[in-house]
């Protein structure tokens, strides 16, 4: 069936998150992706780090104000850690 | 600070660039390196030497896509460049996305202000979360020529390598926090709904129904008006803005500066006396506009265009006591007038100061 715009969306939305969080906190790359899971996962737990880090509100949640800075032009530094 | 703190061993390092972008002039991108050098150069104790040949400390090259240090660079945007932290090797050297748009100027990504911030990386300094900061992750804009090195960067790598001997520390800009009860503003004004409160090259954002305060650098909205406004208003009637600085002015529609400007503040019938505007408001039921120059204010009738007879008259004798008038705007009927860290709510029609409150008082601290 063709994609849903939102359910498009939505996948476009998890994949610049998790790259985002991948390339910038660390997010290890073979974590199982869920936006909605309850439980704190991590890529929940990396996004809320993310939020925290540029002083957004702390939500867990790709919200507009998140995914504006993501899409930002950027150092590709991490924002955490070391870069060796 | 980077976790482990690497840093460099001795203070005179070497610096080799590697190959040149076909976007900038070579000799623009020698200058834009040398300046991004400088701006960690003038607070420490380290000095670069340019080599051409041998291994030096940094290196520096532009790089396409996956270039074999396991960070390849996503086309053009989104990653910038990236830089090593000090160490043998790879250890210093920074690496530019070559799809990027690299300039001198304020178009696409300048280069001299991506170099310096990964330069800071070189030397060891992580990301800062100080949006003020040049280490914050994100690009913005400053005007070379105008770039100061925010007091936050100062902090960061003297921290590694030291004061520099120069007989008068060096200072940067801080970074205003809404909630700082010593701000103090240059100038403020209401744009369509939103007030705007100008402070060095910051301007807070407050929607009245929004709770937090948006802080942006003036040069994302306006890069031609990077810093140090110093009066505004907002003629409601026309749409429009006026900015000061000096004895300039721009007039703004939306975010676009009108074409034509700026244009001397003597068009609006200032005399050659006046050098500077230090603040103004606009009264939209009268169409009246107020400046506040020094211990005295003008009034100005947007409908005629002209400046009405009898100004300037004393601020004390029609305000009461607001002594100098850093800023100045109108909401809901009142005149709000600051002078330091103090505002003054003013009722035109009583003709007198009826509040009296914090500078910062609008941003729910």
């Amino acid at each position: 069936f063709p994609v849903a715009p939102e359910a498009e969306d939505e996948g476009q939305t998890l994949q610049l998150v998790e790259s985002y969080l991948q390339n910038f906190y660390n997010l290890q790359r073979d974590h199982q992706p869920h936006l909605r899971k309850h439980s704190e996962n991590p890529l929940v737990a990396k996004l809320k780090e993310m939020q925290e880090f540029f002083g957004l509100q702390v939500t867990g949640k790709p919200d507009l104000d998140t995914l504006e800075m993501m899409k930002k032009p950027r150092c590709g530094i991490p924002d955490i850690g070391q870069y060796m | 600070l980077t976790p482990g703190n690497p840093k460099w061993k001795r203070n005179n390092l070497t610096y080799r660039i590697l190959n040149y972008t076909p976007k900038m002039r070579q000799a623009d991108v020698d200058e834009a390196i040398q300046k991004a050098l400088s701006v960690w150069s003038n607070v420490t104790q380290l000095t670069f030497q340019k080599i051409e040949d041998k291994e030096a400390d940094i290196m520096i090259s532009f790089a396409y896509r996956d270039h074999r240090d396991n960070s390849p660079f996503d086309g053009p945007n989104g990653q910038l460049a990236h830089a090593f932290q000090p160490g043998e090797g790879i250890g210093g050297d920074v690496h530019l996305d070559e799809e990027e748009a690299w300039t001198k100027g304020g178009r696409g990504y300048n280069l001299f202000i991506v170099m310096a911030h990964e330069l800071g990386h070189s030397l060891g300094l992580s990301h800062s979360n100080d949006p003020g900061a040049l280490m914050y992750p994100t690009y913005s804009y400053t005007d070379p020529n105008e770039f100061r090195l925010p007091q936050d960067d100062i902090d960061g790598i003297q921290a590694i390598y030291g004061k520099s001997n120069a007989p008068v520390q060096p200072t940067g800009p801080v970074t205003p926090q809404a909630c700082d009860p010593n701000l103090t503003f240059d100038a403020i004004t209401t744009f369509r709904g939103e007030i705007i409160f100008f402070k060095n090259r910051y301007m807070l954002r407050k929607h009245p129904e929004r709770t937090e305060t948006e802080l942006n650098f003036i040069s994302t909205f306006w890069p031609k008006l990077s810093s140090g406004i110093q009066a505004a208003y907002e003629n409601v009637e026309r749409d429009e803005v006026l900015f000061f600085k000096e004895d300039k002015y721009w007039v703004l529609r939306g975010f676009d500066i009108l074409p034509g400007y700026p244009k001397p503040i003597y068009h609006l019938g200032f005399p050659k006396t006046v050098k500077r505007v230090n603040a103004a408001y606009s009264d939209e039921t009268t169409g009246k506009t107020y400046f506040f120059i020094a211990d005295r204010y003008w009034r100005y009738d947007e409908r005629k265009k002209s400046m009405d007879h009898g100004y300037p008259r004393k601020i004390v004798s029609d305000f009461g006591k607001i002594g100098r008038v850093d800023a100045a705007f109108q909401k809901d009927g009142y005149i709000y007038f600051f002078h330091k860290t103090t505002q003054f709510q003013f009722d035109p029609r009583a003709k007198r100061i009826v509040g009296q409150m914090k500078s910062i008082s609008w941003f729910n601290c």
